[in-house]
């Protein structure tokens, strides 16, 4: 945008382009269009500038403030994590990339490897464990996940671990005894530690549209999510859809993912955040 | 549902010989509204309601319709136009045909190919499953995992790493062990990465696909044109593969990839067995995205 420019059709136009091609969602768009349109003509506004401004602000409005906590992993030890989500969104990698960053801060990390259907899924997270340097419990392919993130427990309970991540199997939302089985994942963690799990992460695949939304409710009610990851933001995809996932369910977005390696993993910014959705 | 809507914005139209282009225009912002929703891209969107419009504006009002089921017969029909005819056969050229499994990071390119395989060994071919994604933990374990689950060879690799000479290797083996189909699994990787997107287009120099298969899930948002689109224009897709439609997406992608990849969607999958896999329903497909 130039600046000092009248307003006009064109910008209001490109604005609600922007939102839509972010996976914004139609209503949250022309709500946010509305909006902005409203204090174009409250303020007056004649800049271009001024506009962008005011859009950023309107946007980043959408965003609990609350959402700016990181996880304080000092509430509990060990500290349990289960991290969920629909099939091939990131999941395994984003346990890679937490276990890496927390590992660089002097804790001591254990890995559960709770997903025992998918071909190779308890070998590529071995593998990851292996590069990063982190134990990790596991039982056989096709074992009861629930046995498998109790004895991870029981295992960090002894050890005096600090973190623990669980690994699930990727699951669609939809599929009623899929969801059964990661409550009950859930509920033996809680038995097994009561306040556990401390942190229940919804890992969204950042190219995911609209159906972010019924994953973020199907999930959220079977296994009372607290945050959420988003990946495959380093792509050209925005993950626009978070922002109704917030404003609908209070979920805080904890890190994005960019990139394939232990890395690539960011603490959530909202006001970085709302700047990539506008360049 | 669109059919409801469509009846309360045509209510107000009696005895009229045409539509008229007052109520198109407020039908087609309904229209609008329930593509955007189902995650069709916002430009196919204007391409699509543009083209409807056309269609509509001036047809007579048949008496055995209403307006409303008029409207909605003409979009439906649009859609299912363009999301493609029926069953198109895979093309299996060559000795032995190669395919190309290609697209974004965790689409389902490696269980599709395991799918795919158990589909044309039961068709009477004798394929042979190739790992070309050296770069994820545990990827030729999966691929290896996955042809053993289907009963069908697996291309042993040893400590080889390089993808395009694994791919070029594995057709000339195949070409002396009688396999007549060779897939060839890729890794996955961003369309705006140059070099990994220039590795596919060696790959593909080297080992003439017949079928180079562009999979995409089907809960992908707006970004599924410009990913669909860049694979398209570097590699020349020749089939889509459609993943995940046992989930609840309404797969607006679906009408979005096809848009700007215009090649025939050929398959979907529909669960994580590898017999979940179907060819494209355009109607369902139709029905589904309008929701
Ligand atoms: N570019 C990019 N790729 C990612 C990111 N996170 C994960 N991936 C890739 O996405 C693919 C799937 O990752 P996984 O960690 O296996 O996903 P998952 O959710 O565990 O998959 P399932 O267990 O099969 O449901 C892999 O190729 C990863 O390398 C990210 O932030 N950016
Ligand atoms: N429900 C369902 N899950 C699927 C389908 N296709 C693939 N999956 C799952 O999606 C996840 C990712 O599948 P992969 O085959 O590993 O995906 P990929 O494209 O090879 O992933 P990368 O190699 O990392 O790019 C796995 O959990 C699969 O079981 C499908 O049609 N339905
Ligand atoms: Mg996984
Ligand atoms: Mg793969």
């Amino acid at each position: 945008m130039t600046p000092d420019l009248p307003i006009d059709k064109h910008a209001i136009d490109g604005l609600e382009e922007g939102l839509l091609g972010a996976d914004v969602g139609a209503e949250l768009t022309m709500s946010i269009v509305g909006r902005v349109e409203g204090r174009v003509r409250d303020e007056k506004i004649t800049s271009m500038d001024r506009l962008g401004q005011v859009i950023r602000d309107e946007t980043r409005a959408l965003i609990p403030e609350r959402q700016i906590a990181t996880i304080d992993l000092s509430r509990a030890r060990p500290f349990v994590i289960l991290v969920v989500g629909v099939n091939g969104t990131g999941k395994t990698t984003t346990i890679a990339k937490l276990a890496a960053r927390w590992k660089g801060e002097g804790k001591s990390v254990l890995l559960g490897a709770a997903d025992t259907f998918r071909a190779a899924a308890i070998e590529q997270l071995q593998m990851w464990a292996d590069r990063v340097g982190v134990p990790m419990v596991k039982h056989k392919a096709g074992s009861d996940p629930a046995a498998v993130a109790h004895d991870t427990i029981t295992a960090a309970k002894s050890r005096g671990t600090d973190v623990v991540l669980i690994d699930t199997a990727g699951r669609l939302h939809n599929k009623a005894h899929l969801m059964q089985e990661l409550s009950k994942v859930r509920r033996v963690i809680e038995k097994e530690l009561p306040g556990a799990p401390h942190e229940t992460l919804l890992v969204l695949d950042g190219t995911t549209g609209q159906n972010g939304v019924n994953q973020a409710e199907a999930f959220l009610e079977a296994a009372k999510l607290t945050g959420m990851v988003v990946t495959k933001l380093d792509g050209t995809a925005k993950g626009g859809v978070i922002l109704s996932i917030m404003r609908q369910f209070d979920i805080p977005v904890k890190f994005i993912g960019v990139g394939e390696g232990a890395d690539d993993l960011i603490p959530f910014d909202p006001q970085a955040y709302v700047d990539t959705l506008f360049e | 549902n669109l059919q409801d809507k469509m009846d309360r914005v045509f209510k107000t139209l009696r005895g009229e010989a045409s539509l008229n282009e007052w109520h198109i225009d407020n039908a087609l912002k309904e229209i609008r509204v329930a593509l955007l929703e189902a995650d069709v891209n916002f430009k196919v969107v204007k391409e699509f309601t543009t083209r409807v419009r056309e269609k509509a504006v001036g047809e007579n009002v048949l008496t055995a319709f209403s307006p409303a089921q008029q409207v909605t017969k003409i979009v439906r029909d649009e859609l299912q136009t363009l999301l493609g005819g029926n069953e198109v056969g895979l093309a299996l050229v060559g000795s032995p045909a190669v395919i190309m499994m290609a697209g974004l990071q965790g689409s389902g390119k490696t269980t599709t190919s395991g799918k795919l395989a158990l589909h044309l060994k039961n068709r009477g071919k004798r394929p042979l499953l190739v790992p070309c994604d050296v770069y994820r933990p545990a990827a030729i374990e999966q691929l290896r995992i996955v042809a053993s689950n289907v009963k069908v060879p697996f291309f042993e690799i040893g400590d080889n790493r390089d993808p395009i000479d694994i791919a070029r290797k594995a057709v000339a083996d195949a070409r002396t062990l009688l396999h007549d189909v060779v897939i060839l699994d890729t890794a996955g990787r961003l369309h705006i990465d140059d070099d990994l997107m220039k590795e596919l287009d060696t790959i593909k120099r080297e080992t003439r696909p017949s079928e180079i298969l562009f999979v995409a899930d089907s809960m992908t948002g707006q970004d599924a044109v410009k990913s669909a689109k860049e694979f398209d224009d570097r590699l020349g897709v020749t089939g889509i593969v459609l993943t995940k439609l046992d989930g609840d997406a309404r797969g607006g992608a679906a009408l979005s990839i096809k848009s700007v990849v215009n090649r025939p969607i050929k398959l979907v999958g529909i669960g994580e067995k590898y017999v979940d896999l179907d060819v494209f329903h355009p109607d369902r497909m139709a029905s589904r995205i309008l929701g």
